[in-house]
């Protein structure tokens, strides 16, 4: 996108290329160039195309930003609840977050509410003793709500500031498995009304299409708070966020964008919208 | 639905006595859109309708069905082609042990799929050895010694520096106890990971494996290109394992991986049990990609 192009059939053209390339979709991508249009009407060639384009994206991000308001931001221990589809790196972006929280000196406790996959229990508390977090667990096979429960109980009495809730992955179509997340949460809330205070929905940057519809199926399950893109480091490009953000009308919280602890960071819609056109 | 939205296009058809060329261009407008949908890369899809095109233009509209049905079926048929055949056969080295490699992205399934394939050749009546080669994510090798347990498979596991390493090591062990075939479960990459791409490399120019296999997630979206591509160039892989279809992701993933790559899609994972392995039909896949 040299500078000084007009926006025109062309440019139109290319940017549908490069947006439906980057997994946006077509309804977005048609009400993404639809916008800029007007845009562009207002602008009057004042903005290059290509950051009138980045305004777009972002501005699209900032509306579902805008929408929520930070849950109970005072109440101890704050509830993190992370779900998604297998694999996407759920368990991994908590060891990030567990880091994350730490080094702003809060208290962190992890609760391993994944019973079922092999090693996840294990998986965690790596993760825990990386970042100086004590773990809840039970056995493999447990009852995932009630693990989640125990961790809840264990967090209020030791007077900690995060609690996060691992989840195992499971596909949205698995109703049996949908039920079981709705039960995590109400035995969350029994325990305490406000709780979980987030729920995070962990997408992997690689996803397709299927992406809009893991986020409306586990948000009909457990109302999705915020969402966290993985994988960003390869070279997907993680387009179907706004589909997602658009449709859900929630907040992008975290990227991940790497394997190691410090591989997160707090979402940037223009930082994205640049790797997006980039 | 597909049937339906060209129906609409076709409707003008009626009466004529060949499917002209802007009558297909439109109806083709049409499947692009549905390709798009289901995950089909954006250059797989406009190739792919391109041949799409050349097949159906001049065709006689045959009367027994609408042309949106003639249409259809020689896209099906084209992408059926495409797909590739049904033969879910591994070869085997000719000195034994045979080795399979299993290689992909971060979380794709290859862990889960190397205990599959494990409990697949038993069944037959091999004895294979999985080998835990992922000494980077954590409890990864664990997760391999449970699955093998559950399934009754010998694992290998050992505290080595090198992936590279444990994989010599683990063919020694196999040949001593007289296991084949032996399947090698590796860290999930980045396609961009120059040394752990070349960590891939060393190991195949090592064991000289019978085949590689690629361990792609079926909702991948439009990236699939790029890695399948990437893994194909450094690894020349001989085969590709779409997983996670018991989902609803439409899976166009598996065009896209087979036309930048020309290898066969060999076996499909349809759940998280170990049994959940089973051969690849084209003409299944087809019909779920244009939904
Ligand atoms: N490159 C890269 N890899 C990641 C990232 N996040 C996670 N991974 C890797 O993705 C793989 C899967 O991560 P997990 O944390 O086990 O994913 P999960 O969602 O907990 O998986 P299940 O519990 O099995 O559903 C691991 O190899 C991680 O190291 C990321 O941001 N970038
Ligand atoms: N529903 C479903 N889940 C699957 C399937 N295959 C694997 N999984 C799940 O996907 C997640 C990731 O599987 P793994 O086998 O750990 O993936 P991996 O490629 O070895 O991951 P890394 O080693 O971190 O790269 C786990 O939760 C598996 O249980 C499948 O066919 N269907
Ligand atoms: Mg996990
Ligand atoms: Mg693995």
């Amino acid at each position: 996108f040299k500078p000084g192009r007009k926006i025109d059939d062309e440019l139109l053209a290319e940017l549908e290329e490069v947006l439906l390339s980057s997994d946006v979709g077509w309804e977005t991508t048609d009400e993404l160039l639809s916008r800029l249009k007007d845009a562009a009407k207002e602008d009057r060639g004042k903005t290059e195309p290509e950051e009138l384009m980045r305004q777009v994206i972002a501005s699209l991000l900032g509306e579902a930003e805008a929408a929520t308001e930070p849950a109970d931001n005072n109440e101890k221990p704050r509830v993190i609840l992370v779900v998604g589809v297998n694999g996407t790196g759920k368990t991994t972006t908590i060891g990030k977050l567990a880091h994350y929280y730490r080094q702003q000196n809060k208290n962190v406790m992890l609760v391993a509410g994944d019973t079922f996959r092999a090693a996840a229990i294990e998986q965690l508390k790596i993760w825990a003793e990386r970042t100086g977090c004590q773990m809840v667990s039970s056995m493999h096979g447990a009852d995932a709500a009630a693990v989640v429960y125990d961790g809840f109980e264990s967090a209020i009495n030791r007077g900690m500031d995060y609690l996060i809730a691992d989840t195992a992955g499971r596909l949205h179509t698995k109703s049996n498995l949908m039920k079981e997340l709705e039960k995590v949460a109400r035995v969350l809330k029994k325990k305490r009304e406000t709780a979980p205070h987030e729920v995070l929905l962990v997408l992997d940057a690689t996803t397709g299409q299927n992406g809009l519809v893991q986020a409306k199926e586990f948000t009909r399950a457990i109302p999705i708070t915020g969402l966290v893109l993985t994988k960003i480091d390869g070279t997907a490009k993680g387009g179907i966020l706004l589909s997602i953000s658009r449709t859900l009308n929630v907040p992008v919280k975290f990227v991940g964008f790497g394997e190691g602890l410090d591989d997160l960071a707090v979402f940037d819609a223009d930082t994205f919208a640049a790797g997006l056109l980039g | 639905e597909l049937t339906q939205k060209l129906d609409k296009v076709f409707r003008r058809l009626r009466g004529m006595g060949i499917l002209s060329e802007t009558n297909i261009h439109n109806a083709l407008r049409d499947v692009r859109r549905v390709l798009l949908e289901s995950d089909v890369n954006l250059k797989v899809a406009r190739d792919f309708l391109a041949r799409v095109q050349e097949r159906a233009v001049g065709q006689e509209v045959i009367g027994s069905v609408s042309p949106a049905q003639q249409v259809i079926k020689i896209i099906f048929d084209e992408m059926v082609e495409l797909l590739g055949g049904e033969s879910a056969r591994l070869l085997v080295s000719p000195r034994p042990p045979t080795v399979y490699m299993v290689v992909g992205l971060q979380g794709s399934g290859k862990t889960t799929f190397c205990a599959k394939l494990g409990l697949h050749l038993k069944t037959k009546g091999r004895r294979p050895l999985l080998v835990a080669a992922d000494l980077q994510r954590p409890a990864a090798q664990e997760q391999l010694e449970i699955l093998a347990e559950s399934i009754g498979v010998t694992v290998f596991r050992e505290k080595a520096n090198r992936a590279p390493d444990a994989c010599e090591a683990a063919m020694d062990y196999a040949r001593r106890n007289s296991l084949d075939p032996v399947i090698i479960d590796t860290a999930g990459r980045l396609h961009i990971d120059q040394v752990l791409m070349a960590e891939l490399e060393e190991i195949q120019q090592r064991l000289s494996p019978a085949e590689i296999l690629f361990v792609a997630d079926s909702m991948t979206g439009q990236d699939a290109v790029n890695s399948a591509k990437a893994f194909y160039d450094k690894l020349q892989f001989s085969g590709a394992i779409l997983t996670k279809l018991d989902g609803d992701a439409r899976g166009g993933a598996a065009l896209s991986i087979r036309a930048v790559t020309q290898q066969p899609i060999k076996f499909i994972s349809t759940g998280e049990k170990l049994d959940a392995l089973e051969v690849f039909h084209p003409s299944r896949m087809a019909s779920r990609i244009l939904g």
